[in-house]
C-alpha cells in the first residue's frame, strides 16, 4: 500500500531563476497487487511521478507513505535498502553501466542482498532467459541494439523479485512482438504473484491490459479510472 | 538516389572471437522524395541500416552508393561534409551534448556551414518552435523528459534543411498527439519539399503513413512493398 498526499515536485534550474512546477498537487493511493498505467503528455510529470514512488527522488512538498511509513523521514542509505529490497524499476533511459557486461548489469541488484557469486548469476541468466537475450550476457550495453538495451534493464528490474515494479516506458523501444512478450511477463508476475505494477505508457494498447488508468496532465492527476475487463 | 548492394555488416566484439552478422546481403534501392517506413524485430538490424545510410558507419561488404558516388571510398571528412550538407539524423537515444542548452544543440549541425551566430539562432528557434519547445531553449538536456529530448534531437536533425531525413524511432518516447505533431511535420517536409525520408519505426500506424515499407528480419529484407494510399 502507497499513498501520496498533496505532492508536488519543483525544479529549480540552477543557471537561472526559472522554475518547473513538474508536478503541482498530486493525491494517490494504490494497493498491493494493483496494475496501473499512468498515461499523459510529453512534459506532463509521468517521470517525476514514478522516480517519486521508487525513491529516486524526493518531493518538495506533500507527503509519500510507502508501507505506512513516511519515505521523506527516511535517510539515503534506508531509501537506498527500501529500493534494493522491494523496488524494481525501468528507467526511460535504461541507465545500463557502460563498463559492466549485461550479465553483470542484471546482477547489480542482488549485490545488495550478499548473494554468493552462483546464485546472482543463476538468477541474472533466469531472467535474461525470460527476456530473449540469454546469448547475450557477456556483451557489453553499447554493443547492443535500443530495444536489447530496453530488456536488459527490464531483466535487471525484476531479478530481485520486488514486490513494487515501476515501468518507465519499459515497451517504448520494443516491437509490437516482443514488447507483447514483455507484457505477458508483467501480466503474470501480477496475476499468479500479486506484484504491485505501476507503468508509463503512452500506447493505449499497453494501457488497456492494466486494471486501472491514471492520465497526468500538466502535473496534475486528470482522471484515475478503473480499466474495464481485458 | 541511393542504392546500396549486397550490403554486409558485421560486428567483431573485443574482447572475444564472437561474430554478430547484424545484416547479410541487402539490396535497397531509393530515390528523391520517398517516404520509407523500416519495420523489424528488436535486434533485426534497422538501426544499423540507417547508420550506414546516414554514412555514420561503414559496412563489412558490399557497396554504398549516394548520389552516384561510392561512399565507401570518401574519408572520413568528405563524409562528416556529406552529412552536414545534406542529412539529418534522428537517433534512437538521442544523443545530445550535455553541456550545451537545448537551443545550442540545435545550433550544432550549423556549425559546419559557417552561418552567422545570429542565423544559427534563428534557424534554430524556428525549430524548436515547430516541435514545441520554443520555452525550453536555454535549459539543459538533463533537465528535460523524455519526450522533450527527443524532441530537441528532431530539431536538431531539421534545422539542416537536409534532403535525406533518416530517423530512428523518433516518436518512440512521444504521446500520440505529440507523435502525430511530429509526423505532420515529417510528412509536409515529404509532400511539399520533397524531402526523402526514411524512419525506423515499430508502430504499425507510423508506418502507415509512409509510401513504401520494408521489414527487416535477422539482417536480411523480408519484403519490401508500396503501402496503400494513406
Ligand atoms: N557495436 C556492436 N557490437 C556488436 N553487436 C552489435 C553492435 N551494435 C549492434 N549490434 C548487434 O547487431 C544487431 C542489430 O542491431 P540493431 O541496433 O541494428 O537492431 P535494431 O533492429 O535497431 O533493434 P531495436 O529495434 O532493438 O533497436 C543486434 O543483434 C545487436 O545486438
Ligand atoms: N532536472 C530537471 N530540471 C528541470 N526541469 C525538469 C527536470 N526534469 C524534468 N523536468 C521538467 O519537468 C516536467 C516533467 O518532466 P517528466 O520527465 O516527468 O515528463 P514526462 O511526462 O515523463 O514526459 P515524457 O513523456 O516526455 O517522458 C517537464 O516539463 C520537464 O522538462
Ligand atoms: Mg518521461
Ligand atoms: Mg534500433
Amino acid at each position: 500500500v502507497a499513498q501520496l498526499q498533496t505532492l508536488t515536485k519543483v525544479y529549480r534550474q540552477q543557471t537561472s531563476a526559472i522554475e518547473v512546477q513538474a508536478l503541482r498537487g498530486v493525491d494517490l493511493t494504490f494497493r498491493r497487487g494493483e496494475y496501473i498505467a499512468i498515461c499523459g503528455a510529453s512534459g506532463s510529470g509521468k517521470s517525476t511521478l514514478l522516480n517519486i514512488l521508487g525513491c529516486l527522488d524526493r518531493p518538495t512538498s506533500g507527503q509519500y507513505l510507502l508501507g505506512g511509513a513516511d519515505v521523506s523521514l527516511k535517510n539515503d542509505d534506508e531509501l537506498s535498502d527500501i529500493r534494493s529490497e522491494f523496488l524494481g524499476f525501468v528507467f526511460q533511459s535504461f541507465n545500463l553501466i557502460p563498463q559492466l557486461t549485461v550479465q553483470e548489469n542484471v546482477e547489480v541488484p542482488l549485490f545488495y542482498r550478499n548473494e554468493p557469486a552462483e546464485e546472482r548469476a543463476r538468477m541474472a541468466k533466469i531472467m535474461l532467459e525470460m527476456v530473449g537475450l540469454s546469448d547475450r550476457g557477456h556483451h557489453r550495453p553499447n554493443e547492443l541494439s535500443g530495444g536489447q538495451m530496453q530488456r536488459v534493464a527490464i531483466a535487471r528490474a525484476l531479478v530481485n523479485d520486488p514486490l513494487l515494479i515501476l515501468a518507465d516506458e519499459p515497451t517504448g523501444n520494443l516491437d509490437t512482438r516482443t514488447g507483447e512478450m514483455i507484457l505477458d511477463v508483467f501480466d503474470r508476475l501480477n496475476k499468479q504473484e500479486q506484484r504491485t505494477i505501476i507503468m508509463v505508457t503512452h500506447e493505449p494498447d499497453v494501457a488497456a491490459r492494466c486494471s486501472r488508468t491514471i492520465h497526468l496532465r500538466d502535473g496534475l492527476i486528470l482522471s484515475d479510472d478503473p480499466n474495464p475487463p481485458y
